[in-house]
């Protein structure tokens, strides 16, 4: 089950890595601009459909993106200083203050998408919800088990059936 | 099947963006440094054992860290300006030249070795062997089959059984 793995994998590789740290860059962040966010929260989007845009404003023009915190490097493997990179995004609505937090989606369903595409992967496009579906339970189990990253997550399961015509689905579901 | 999904994820996400940059990041290096490498191949050490050291000297006293190639920077899932580094080894042998290459760990091992480690993950010391081929045999076709990566790689299987007592197996593996 492809799903399975990819969300260990994610977990191993870069939430477990990450999300401890990101305290430290949010106050680096404030040392440097003055700036407190609405949420020291990892957001992570999950489409159902597995659609991954490169960036988060394609989707919601309530949604801009601001700057990105201080770079994290690691020795990974052989990589010297490895860059782990977090985005922090702006989100207005028309009646309240903009409200600022740490955006991504979980790039492994870019994975699961392009899989569903490649005929020798074994992965067909009616897999492919199901698969997200797997993903999304089994990396909240981990998550909900994990001593580094207890409560400073938030993930986000996007069901684009569900968001047909709204254009400010997402950031609604991001700010919820 | 975990190895066959993290093949998969790791060509998708990693090797079929960053292979085909390489030659430009070798090129912008040059300029810089006036520095040809020995191979301009991406050289990927899989262990069986799954054990993938940070650094890769720690392994064999006869190769160091040379330096980084310039960053490749990628929007990417909501990610502005994700970075994919590269780092450049120098290999010595008594009786040759340095030589120099691009060499790394293929990073989905350690999933595996870390999932090993996890009872909750369902996978075993015991898969470890296996799943690591496994990874070997998918990474190897896929490669094969794509016009993207053909000839900018060298795949390196290290047999920890094999290399035991030799304290220069991995240096003389990569060379090969
Ligand atoms: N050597 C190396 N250098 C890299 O820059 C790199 N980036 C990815 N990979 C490997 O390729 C495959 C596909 O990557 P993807 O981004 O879909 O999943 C990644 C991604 O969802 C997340 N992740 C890892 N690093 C980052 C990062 N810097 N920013 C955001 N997400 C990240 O965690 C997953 C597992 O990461 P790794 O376990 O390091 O191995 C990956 C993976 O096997 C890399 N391998």
């Amino acid at each position: 089950n492809v799903a399975h793995g990819l969300a260990w994998s994610y977990y191993l590789g870069y939430l477990k890595l990450v999300i401890p740290v990101l305290e430290e860059q949010l106050r680096k962040h404030y040392n440097q601009n003055g700036e407190i966010l609405h949420s020291s929260r990892l957001h992570i989007l999950l489409p159902l459909s597995a659609v991954v845009p490169a960036k988060v404003e394609e989707e919601d023009h309530n949604i801009c993106f601001h700057q990105n915190l201080p770079d994290i490097q690691l020795n990974r493997a052989g990589v010297r200083n490895r860059i782990y990179k977090n985005s922090i995004y702006k989100i207005t609505d028309n009646q309240q203050e903009p409200y600022y937090c740490v955006v991504e989606y979980a790039t492994p369903l870019l994975t699961l998408y392009q899989m569903s595409q490649d005929s020798t992967a074994g992965f067909s496009k009616q897999d492919r919800r199901q698969q997200v579906l797997l993903f999304y339970r089994t990396l909240r189990q981990i998550l909900e088990c994990s001593l580094e990253c207890r409560n400073r997550y938030h993930l986000i399961l996007l069901d684009d059936q569900r968001a047909d015509g709204d254009p400010h689905y997402l950031s609604m579901e991001i700010i919820k």
